[in-house]
Order: structure tokens, then sequence, then C-alpha cells
């Protein structure tokens, strides 16, 4: 449905975003290589089913390709600043501050609590659906302590979160027109988008006005 | 109540 299509086209413009953000700019400021390890955590976890060959389709499955590698080409650019601006990386980690073990921790707990079937592959899916929903954090609260970010960083974590904001949507389509219902990426969606809510705020009340990015 | 759910999503 048009949701899911326009949910995935802009998962693919963030990352497109960031990938020309970090190789045109050659600097890193504002961008949380805790979130980017994370999403790399996320993907390689979620997509374990290309090991299996039971493909749903050719879309879903380059589509995973394209995210377990851009996600750790990402994580390779921001690495290779530490020598090509070595300025900028020091920054970056001086400002990226989260500990993520608050995050993986209980993520782990709650895939072995909520999951559809205990199996390896089942939990991994849990795990890495609901550390997607919490991946961003690093990066939001990186944005909140420097309280400002260059606008093409805040058209990036727009279009993510534009993303997941878009499979609300379709789950409310595929209820009606395949009274299909998954829970667990239901709530972890909402979850997710809802830790955005603050940031979609300013970025409409600023950015969109063409007003730079500066939290109050 | 399905206990096993296809992931066709990303």
């Amino acid at each position: 449905n048009i949701f899911r299509i326009l949910a995935d086209l802009s998962h693919l413009a963030s990352i497109v975003i960031l990938l020309e953000t970090i190789r045109k700019a050659r600097q890193i400021d504002g961008i949380s290589l805790k979130t980017q390890i994370l999403y790399v955590l996320v993907f390689c976890t979620r997509y374990l089913d290309l090991l299996t060959f039971r493909w749903t389709s050719l879309y879903n499955t380059l589509m995973k390709f394209f995210f377990i590698g851009t996600s750790v080409y990402v994580v390779k650019l921001m690495q290779d600043c530490k020598l090509t601006n070595p300025v900028s990386y020091k920054d970056m980690m001086f400002r990226d501050t989260f500990q993520i073990k608050y995050l993986l921790g209980p993520c782990a707990l709650l895939a072995l609590v909520f999951n559809y079937k205990f199996t390896v592959l089942e939990l991994c899916w849990s795990f890495s659906i609901w550390l997607e929903s919490v991946a961003i954090l690093p990066q939001l609260f990186m944005l909140s302590r420097s309280g400002k970010a260059s606008t093409l960083t805040t058209h990036y974590i727009f279009a993510l979160g534009l993303y997941r904001a878009l499979y609300i949507p379709n789950w409310i389509w595929r209820y009606y027109s395949e009274n299909r219902l998954e829970k667990l990426s239901i709530f972890t969606g909402l979850l997710q988008t809802a830790l955005y809510s603050d940031f979609f705020y300013i970025y409409y009340r600023k950015v969109m006005k063409g007003r730079g990015f500066e939290l109050p | 109540e399905g206990t096993e759910v296809e992931h066709d999503e990303l």
C-alpha cells in the first residue's frame, strides 16, 4: 500500500541524506556514532531470515541487503573520520555520551518476554524491533545537549522518524484490508514515533519555516 | 490467536 511504499522511500531517503552529509562535508559533527552502531545491530538481527532463504519478495530482499550494507558503510565512514578529520571525530565522541547499555539490556529482556516464538530467529527479530524503537535516543540526546544541528542532520532525523510514523497508517490499512494485526511491530512503532514527537514539533516550527534548528 | 507472524515488513 501507499503508506508502506512512502515509508520505505523515506527510510531510503534518510540514509542517502546521511551518506551525502558525511561524504560531502567530510565531517560528522552532530551525528551519533552510537545510534549508527545500534542500527547495524538492528538490521543484522532483524534480517537473519536472509540466511534461511525463505524470501518474501525481491523487493524485501534487496531492501534488507541495502539497509545492512549502508548501515555498516556509515559506521565505516564515521570511523574513517578518525584519520581524515580527527577534530570532527573527537568533537563527536565528546558529545556522543549516551550509555547504550541502558538500551541493550532492557531490549534483550523485552525480547525474551515479548516474542512470537521462542526461537533464535524470532528472539533476534523481537530484539531488533525493540532496539529500533529506541536506537535514535543517543542521536536525540546528542542533539539536545548541543542544542543545535546542521539542517542536513535534521533532515536525516526527520526522514528517519517519518519512516516509522508512516508505518502506522500502513498497519491501519492492513488491519482493514488483510485483517492483520501485528502487535509487537505496532506497539514498538508507536513508541518509536512518540520518541520523535518532540523533534517533529521543533522541526516543523523551525526548519520547515527556513529557520535553523535550535532548541529553546 | 496466531503465534507465528510472517515478517514481511522491513
